[in-house]
């Protein structure tokens, strides 16, 4: 896919050195030099410009794009880039948005998906905070969702049967040792230092010590 | 849990109206009146105080709370606020941060947990771009994910079986109904419009249309 990221603030970054990783073609914007070039190596190619300029998008090549994110917490340049890129028939767009109100202009404005990346990582850190151990966490409901835990010291060398009674409250999903992941571990696997279990159940569940 | 956020802005607000979801209590502290006022009818306290006061966090009775979050991004107020807690004798002291070197300044602290919200909200977003019908996403390594889908119209009063064909690559965990969780679907139960599907697989697959 062709991407192009209109702000390169600190989620506009992010968001940049992730997409690298999956092998897309980015074309990252932005009005200050400074994180233009450092946003260079990241992708196929950063230019200075301003994101509400309509022409300097389309001489930049962003109408043949196959999707677009405007990444700017500044209300009226977010709302007119977004407007820009539609004129510009980019045909998947995407937004950040810094309060509600933004959030429901730029989907007024037609904006297919908005996060609101202070606002959600709250809400997930307030699962996080009950799932201590868990190095990230997924809801599914108020009260259940699927922890990632890395193996702790005591369980190396058991099988994942130790970990996986069939209980009904918390159920192992899958193990990722090494950065592999395996949709369907058989129970009798040992359990490894370089492993991470996938856990689903209940959030006081999930809580307890594995 | 009894636990006492500092600094009401966006990721302040939205940790707080989640813990009020999930039982716990809380107590909403922030120097500035208005989000105050705003926080109250989502905690058990809310009050007017300088997060930097040592004395004033003594006197609301942080040091007896299970845990804190440290939830401003203005890099003097966050130390000294997670310099207090210590100092106060909170267990559990987290902590948001706006750059790279505010977290690892937080972490030589020694705050147990520390997120950016706003670079890790970009990070997930270059998933959510990839699987476009997905509602959420967890990251298991650079090319594997867990998906949230809610079930589309056309595939209402199939069965599962029609979605798990026990392929490698994509594998279905976990149903979600009208917001009850069930770990261990089974195979003949058939969609309907409230559901959720929740499959574990490489990208490419759960971007795969359903
Ligand atoms: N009109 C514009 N044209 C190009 N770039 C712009 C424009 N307006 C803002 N930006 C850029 O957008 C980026 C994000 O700016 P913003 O002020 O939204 O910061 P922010 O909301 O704190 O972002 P983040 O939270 O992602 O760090 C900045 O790098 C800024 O230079
Ligand atoms: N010394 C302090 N004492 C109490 N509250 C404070 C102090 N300093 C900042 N705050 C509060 O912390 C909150 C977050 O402030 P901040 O300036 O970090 O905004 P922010 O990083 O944009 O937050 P967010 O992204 O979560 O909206 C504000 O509500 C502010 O009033």
């Amino acid at each position: 896919m062709q991407i192009a990221v209109l702000g390169l603030g600190r989620f506009g970054s992010g968001l940049l050195s992730e997409l690298g990783k999956l092998d897309h073609e980015v074309l990252a914007v932005d009005s200050n030099e400074g994180n233009v070039q450092r946003a260079a190596p990241l992708c196929t190619k950063a230019a200075v410009a301003d994101i509400t300029d309509e022409l300097a998008l389309r001489d930049l090549g962003v109408g043949g794009m196959d999707a677009a994110v405007v990444a700017t917490g500044v209300l009226e340049a977010s709302v007119l880039a977004a407007m820009n890129l539609q004129a510009l028939g980019v045909p998947a767009i995407y937004a950040k948005a810094s309060t509600d109100l933004h959030a429901s202009i730029l989907q007024r404005v037609g904006v297919s998906r908005v996060v609101q990346p202070e606002q959600d990582g709250g809400e997930r850190f307030a699962h996080l905070l009950r799932v201590e151990a868990a190095r990230d966490y997924l809801s599914l409901n108020a009260d259940y969702g699927i922890g990632v835990y890395p193996a702790p010291p005591h369980l190396h060398g058991q099988p994942l049967s130790a970990v996986d009674s069939g209980d009904t409250t918390r159920r192992l999903l899958i193990v990722v040792r090494d950065d592999r992941v395996e949709l369907n571990p058989v129970r009798d696997r040992v359990i490894g230092p370089g492993d991470a279990l996938v856990f689903a159940g209940r959030d006081e569940d999930l809580a307890r010590e594995l």
